[in-house]
């Protein structure tokens, strides 16, 4: 990726990561769509031997051969039994039944978490710079899991399985489902593996926001992640015939359009399809848009594919209008025709001009790629959001990193927008998702597993989520992109990652397989469905009082009785000091003045290595009927190291 | 549609595994051949999780997790990417 690395201080902190010795050790497993081999970012000079840990391979497919891997992409497989038994043999002639990518999802997540550098990086010269994945002296081994017909559990499983057999030391996962138990969760259950050998699992969150309850890959065992934005932007501006312009982005390159403006149309007048206003495909009368630039409201299907709609219906150029399910969150796509996003209230306002000016005219000017946007990060709108549905004790997200505009490697099957008419290759794409932001945290926790080889994972997780940061420089609170206001940690979880701090958390919360079949138990799992995820027989111990609150987990998810009168909640943790011996006191706050926070003991001193414990209670003068959140923080403190942690309160 | 084939994910407690077996996955199949002369196994995990996947009708499926040291038979889902 470009920007990332300087976004997120890795380029003045290089001499902090040992990555050039230690780092080449640490193997990133990812599933996803494969590998485009021929990539730069799989470039191995510099790298020394694999690691002899590793016992994975390269398996030879369609037009995929053991040559095809490296020093850097160090094993490649590919797993399509459940995937051909559910909707037939695969069509070698239309994917490949191999490790490559014929979709670039997979080459563009695989170069984000651990692509080697490559110098003059660019997609059609936006985002220039030098790109480089967030672990670059990481190995990579891809697993490829998603086909043209999607991503089955049954493969995913049987990927995992290997993957741990093959001994990577991270997992990256950009896919998900629905919420689910989970016992019947193939992804939770896998990870649950994968963490008892010391994998950390990292997931992306999904993309169902601002929705709450809208999160994916949700166990405790997993690092789910959200997606915020970058201080960069490429905007590209509309300049309507009554002199008014709107801001918007895109990442067009092409045949620009006449200097004079062009007629504009609405969509939803110019097709007679219900819902003309979308763009769908053949919806659009080519009489009514030939020669104008057409606004398109966003939804329902690709907003790349609008444009490909617009060009074939004869249109000249397309401006895409946020709704309120996207409000001003701007997405920047490589049209294949002049195009540009603007947000709600720009649509509506042009929308406004449309439909009162007789002869509405239009220009869009594209200005390339600017840096240094503030304020950043911001939450994107479309970053999966609490609470949690399955365990409202567990605070998810856990983090967010860096997934809007993400330029990272590609594969050279597909044109950058993904769509068959795309006949353009390009060696890096420009997306968006948890997608993208996944892998930078996958590549991050490499970074800090090469660091410190014996952190645990979820010793590396507690480290990047205690000192994420939940404010911006001048001390104003992030964003969410949905609103426009502070975002939550139903939003951010315990905020934007920061991995140079992340080296030194000074404290952290330890996790081990014990503690998770106590969670299990606390959940009133049965023996059964406790088999189904841990792999063994278990008897909780029906003397022992299990509580979820117990879980030594990093955030603090409070739920309330509702309806009564004041309620109090304990929630135990125990810290464990992995800097230099020293004193600890702890802060808390809300922002619900009913609520209470009381720390037990209120300072802790440490010795190195050492364990302490502590109580929090928390409680609530409140009696509420309805549904009610709300939201604190309490962290630790030596003078040096500010340990953090969310809270979220729920009736 | 109750004679149409789905995948299915098998849990097995492994630990219950009949010492006439002298490996999991001849039980495996063994339970597996049991519900269905013709279903074939997918996969056979043994990191991820204990057990197997395979192609069975809705009645094979519910007739297998009666089976002993059978957990649980889930129906495969689909993920997409993010």
């Amino acid at each position: 990726t470009t920007r990332t690395p300087e976004f997120l201080g890795l380029d003045k902190n290089a001499d902090m990561f040992p990555e050039s010795t230690s780092g080449g050790e640490v193997i990133i497993g990812l599933l996803d769509t494969g590998v485009w081999p021929e990539s730069k970012s799989f470039d191995d000079t510099g790298l020394g031997p694999i690691p002899s840990s590793w016992k994975g391979q390269c398996e030879t497919g369609t037009n995929f051969t053991t040559s095809n891997c490296n020093k850097k992409l160090i094993g490649a497989r590919y797993f399509a039994n459940g995937y051909q038994a559910a909707t037939g043999p695969i069509d070698e002639s239309k994917e490949s039944k191999s490790p490559r990518d014929d979709d670039g999802h997979g080459t563009h997540t695989a170069s984000t978490a651990a692509g080697s550098v490559v110098a003059g990086a660019s997609l059609f010269g936006y985002a220039s710079g030098t790109a480089r994945g967030m672990a670059n002296h990481a190995r990579i081994a891809a697993y490829k899991v998603c086909w043209l017909g999607g991503c089955f559990s049954s493969d995913i499983l049987a990927a995992i399985d290997k993957a741990i057999e093959d001994n990577v030391n991270v997992l990256s996962l950009s896919l998900g489902g629905g919420m689910s138990d989970y016992y019947r969760d193939s992804i939770a259950i896998g990870a649950f593996a994968a963490m008892e050998k010391g994998i950390l699992v990292s997931c992306s969150a999904g993309n169902a926001g601002p929705s709450s309850f809208s999160l994916s890959n949700i166990a405790p065992w997993i690092t789910t992640v959200g997606a915020g934005t970058l201080d960069r932007d490429f905007p590209a501006y509309v300049s309507l015939g009554n002199g008014k312009n709107y801001s918007g982005v895109s990442l067009y390159k092409g045949n620009a359009l006449p200097d004079s403006p062009l007629p504009l149309i609405y969509a939803g007048n110019a097709s007679n399809a219900t819902g003309g206003s979308l763009c769908t495909a053949g919806t659009l009368t080519p009489e009514k848009v030939a020669g104008k630039i057409v606004l398109c409201d966003r939804g329902v299907n690709a907003r790349v594919q609008k444009g490909a709609v617009v060009k074939a219906a004869g249109g000249l150029g397309m401006v895409l209008a946020n709704t309120a399910a996207n409000g001003e969150e701007l997405v920047a796509d490589a049209h294949l025709l002049p195009a540009t996003a603007v947000g709600e209230k720009a649509g509506d306002a042009i929308k406004s001009y449309l439909f009162s000016d007789s002869q509405p005219t239009v220009k869009i000017l594209f200005e390339g790629t600017k840096v240094g946007i503030q304020p950043s990060p911001v939450v994107a709108a479309f970053s999966s959001r609490g609470p949690n549905g399955i365990t409202p004790q567990i605070l998810k997200p856990d983090l967010i990193a860096p997934g809007v505009n993400i330029l990272a490697g590609w594969s050279k099957a597909v044109g950058p927008t993904g769509l068959t008419v795309d006949n353009r290759r390009v060696d890096f794409n420009i997306i968006s998702g948890t997608s993208m932001s996944c892998p930078h945290v996958s590549g991050l926790a490499a970074l800090i597993k090469a660091a410190h080889p014996n952190w645990s994972p979820a010793v590396i997780r507690s480290a990047l989520m205690t000192t994420a940061y939940t404010a911006y420089k001048n001390g104003d609170k992030l964003q969410d992109s949905a609103t426009g206001k502070p975002s939550t940690p139903f939003d951010h979880g315990a905020g934007h990652v920061d991995p140079v701090s992340a080296l030194n958390p000074g404290l952290v919360y330890d996790l081990a397989v014990d503690d998770y079949l106590g969670f299990l138990c606390a959940i009133n799992y049965t023996d059964a469905e406790i088999n189904s995820v841990a792999r063994r027989k278990y008897q909780c111990d029906a003397s022992k009082q299990y509580s979820v609150n117990d879980l030594n987990y990093p955030s603090f998810a409070v739920v309330f009785q509702s309806g009564g009168g004041s309620t109090v909640v304990k929630h135990k943790r125990t810290l464990t000091n992995v800097g230099a011996a020293g004193t600890y006191s702890v802060s808390a706050t809300s922002d619900n003045p009913s609520i209470q926070i009381s720390v037990e003991p209120k300072v802790l001193s440490f010795k190195e290595n050492e364990n302490k414990s502590y109580t929090v209670t928390f409680t609530t003068s409140a009696s509420t009927s309805q549904s009610q959140n709300g939201f604190g923080s309490l962290a630790w403190s030596d003078g040096k190291h500010v340990v953090g942690s969310p809270i979220s309160f729920s009736w | 549609e109750e004679d149409q084939k789905s995948t299915y994910i098998v849990h097995v407690a492994k630990s219950e595994m009949p010492e006439t077996f002298s490996h999991h996955s001849a039980w495996y199949e063994s339970s597996l051949k049991s519900v269905s002369d013709s279903a074939e196994m997918l996969y056979l995990y043994d990191n991820a999780i204990h057990g197997f996947s395979t192609r069975l009708t809705a009645e094979e499926a519910r007739t297998l997790e009666t089976q002993s040291g059978i957990l649980a038979v889930f129906p495969e889902t689909r993920f997409e990417l993010h």
